[in-house]
């Protein structure tokens, strides 16, 4: 089993950080979906969280974006709520 | 800023301490814990009163690792703390992993964190303003805190502006109103403004709370003394303001003026409202340099500056605004002396004079300083500025 566990890089961490956070879906921390996913939404899941932090919304998962995600911080949710296109009134 | 879709429906909440930090003083924290609910309840009609038992709105408890909610803390750094919005509770949960402090650049500063959490247990979900208290990421130890205006905006769209209560008596025949205490916390001493008294000048901002500008610095009053933690840099709450201001004052505008030497300065609020500073002489034509103080008077509404032995009336909807027959001598005002420090109309509707570390009543009604026991001058420190081994009298709020 141990052969088998994946090996928890800075994707893997940017992802749980994203699922945590509210800009992905929470199963994609359950791992027995294996972590699947489709390019765009985990691209556009970064973009959202660059944006929300004040960075540029490239959708790469860059240094700076690495070293935000770094940062002590709340532990509620970023995007919460009704109508998540609309978080901001 | 951003709303989570819940908020509390009463607005007197109450919460308890149900598990400490377990390296911090407990009478330490009840105070910044205090502190940081007294953050939103600052700008709105919020309270909070802290319970030793029984049921509460809001529980707070420090704790490691899993603890019963299903979202783990994680040790020193990554997730500080988090909180629950009014629909599901309010409670409020930190990291006992973390190094809390207080007052200290080491460590995690436990009010600024405390203050963001409670900003969840009132409904405010996390802001994409970077400078906002609701933002998500811990930015470090700031001594001079401030609340974002994007926070006010966010707290105020749930629970309402801060407003003035009634409560009876006063004299001059108008209605008087003064801030109710929204928090517990005791008023603070500075020991310095003590010692020495003497003030720039004292105004009302536009949501009702009063100030004292002296040198850089500035102090924010309570009924009966000035707030904790207090002073603070005149410039970092209003941008571009210099410090050792000769006169300030609200006006009906909502818009606060500032004077300085020759210049004058806008402000809404804490922003800067335009292009300053201008000149006196171009803003306020009649009004002279190097005022010694300014007040909106209750008895008409109309500006009037005070310098040396004389005083200017000045009437914006007037022109000329200020008329030929001024200036006129400052002795019109019965019991006055000359060369003032400050004057301000204050929430309960009198008007109040202030030289060197005393202070006088006016009485609007009969044209003179009031009488009253103890007489007047009275002395600034113990009745405006909470100095309690001051000179004594009956105790602070309408009485002043």
């Amino acid at each position: 089993r141990s052969s088998a566990a994946p090996t928890f890089g800075t994707t893997d961490k940017a992802t749980m950080y994203l699922a945590q956070y509210g800009y992905l879906s929470p199963s994609v921390r359950n791992p027995s979906s294996g972590h699947i996913m489709d390019e765009s939404s985990w691209r556009r899941a970064i973009a959202e969280f660059q944006s929300f932090a004040g960075l540029n919304a490239t959708g790469e998962l860059d240094d700076q974006t690495n070293e935000m995600m770094s940062l002590p911080r709340c532990g509620v949710r970023d995007k919460v709520g009704f109508g998540e296109s609309r978080a901001k009134r | 800023y951003a709303l989570q879709g819940s908020r509390w429906r009463v607005k007197n909440l109450t919460y308890k301490i149900s598990k400490y930090p377990s390296r911090l003083n407990r009478a330490e924290v009840d105070a910044e814990l205090a502190k940081a609910f007294s953050v939103w309840s600052d700008y709105t009609d919020l309270t909070f009163t802290q319970k030793r038992s029984g049921q509460v709105h809001i529980e707070i408890r420090f704790e490691k690792g899993e603890h019963g909610d299903g979202d783990p803390f994680d040790g020193p750094g990554g997730t500080l703390a988090h909180a629950y919005f009014p629909v599901y509770g309010g409670d409020a949960h930190f990291d006992d992993a973390e190094m809390w402090s207080i007052n200290s650049r080491r460590g995690t500063n436990l009010f600024q964190v405390a203050a963001h959490e409670f900003g969840h247990s009132l409904g405010l979900s996390h802001s994409d303003v970077r400078s906002a208290l609701m933002a998500p990421f811990y930015r470090g130890y700031d001594p001079a805190f401030q609340l974002d205006q994007d926070d006010v905006q966010g707290i105020q769209s749930l629970y309402g502006h801060k407003t003035q209560t009634d409560i009876g008596g006063g004299g001059g025949g108008l209605i008087p109103s003064v801030p109710r205490a929204t928090t517990q916390q005791p008023s603070a001493e500075d020991p310095a403004l003590c010692a020495d008294p003497r003030i720039d000048t004292i105004f009302n901002s536009a949501d009702g709370s009063t100030f004292v500008f002296k040198g850089d610095h500035y102090w924010r009053l309570t009924e009966d003394g000035v707030a904790a933690g207090y002073p603070r840099l005149i410039s970092r709450a209003w941008p571009g303001l210099p410090g050792n201001i000769d006169a300030a004052f609200t006006y009906k505008n909502g818009k606060t003026y500032f004077f300085k030497g020759s210049k004058y300065w806008r402000y809404n609020g804490q922003k800067m409202d335009g292009d300053y500073p201008k000149d006196i002489s171009e803003g306020f034509t009649g009004i002279p340099d190097n005022l010694d103080a300014a007040l909106v008077w209750s008895g008409n509404g109309k500006i009037y500056f005070y310098k040396g032995s004389k005083f200017w009336r000045f009437d914006p909807a007037q022109r000329p605004p200020v008329k030929a027959t001024y200036p006129k001598p400052l002795s019109n005002w019965d019991g006055i002396p000359d060369n003032i420090d400050a004057a301000l109309q204050y929430t309960n509707g009198y008007t109040y004079f202030f030289k060197g570390g005393s202070y006088w009543r006016f009485n609007d009604r009969l044209f003179s300083v009031d009488t009253d026991n103890p007489q007047f001058p009275r002395s600034t420190a113990f009745w405006w500025l909470g100095c309690s081994s001051a000179p004594r009298g009956t105790v602070g709020g309408n009485a002043r």
